[in-house]
């Protein structure tokens, strides 16, 4: 474990919780797609298939656990208990266009042709491009609120930390796994946009809004 | 030969 890893996980659980209580507190998903949610559920499903039979530590299982059960939570409230809220006008992307590809690519390339294997590697191809929907909701209502902007940051920034965190690796432990790390880069990038105008404007505490 | 990098990363 290193310094970017930890503040890269942190940052990752901020996010979710971020999110989490703003539909709690606000009673209201509005701004939010609950397709990209959709799509970090499974994401988590996917990659921590190995949750009962690959012990690493307790932070690991706990972390593991909790990622599962909070972005469940979060399609719960998105598409059940507040599901009056959810604004499915604007969450139009088709993430089938997202699934299929990506699980065609995961059969292709991959480190091992077993199930675990290729299920972790479509989980780290679908991590990569989860928030599309996210972002194609924000780029057609033109706007997102501060806290929804918020929540972005720390989850675009999580990746990005664990870039560094990788960098660190391959020099200290010579540890390197390319298909995370090309998929964490496509990840970050798709962020870029939304990091110019996070930091442009949000942190100038003005309201995120695309320029129309 | 495949080493068994153990997946210790989220």
């Amino acid at each position: 474990m290193n310094i970017f890893r930890l503040v890269g996980d942190l940052s990752h659980l901020l996010a979710i919780f971020v999110l989490l209580l703003k539909i709690w507190k606000s009673r209201s998903c509005a701004g939010v797609s609950g397709k990209s949610q959709i799509l970090f559920a499974l994401v988590f499903i996917t990659r921590y298939l190995d949750l009962f039979t690959n012990f690493i530590s307790v932070y690991n299982s706990l972390m593991k656990v909790i990622f599962i059960a909070s972005t469940v939570a979060t399609v719960y409230l998105m598409y059940i208990k507040f599901k009056a809220t959810y604004d499915s006008n604007h969450d139009t992307f088709r993430i089938e266009f997202l699934v299929v590809p990506v699980g065609g690519l995961a059969f292709l390339v991959n480190h091992d042709f077993t199930p675990l294997e290729i299920l972790w590697t479509f989980s780290i191809y679908l991590e990569s491009v989860a928030i599309l929907p996210q972002l194609f909701m924000i780029s057609k209502t033109g706007e997102a609120e501060t806290i929804t902007s918020h929540y972005l940051f720390a989850l675009g920034s999580y990746r990005a930390l664990y870039l560094l965190n990788w960098i660190y690796r391959y020099y200290f432990e010579g540890y390197f796994d390319l298909i995370a790390v090309v998929a964490g880069c496509v990840q970050t990038i798709l962020y870029c946009d939304f990091f110019y105008l996070y930091i442009t404007k949000v942190m100038w505490g003005k309201k995120l809004s695309l320029p129309a | 030969q495949k080493e068994e990098t153990k997946k210790d990363e989220l």
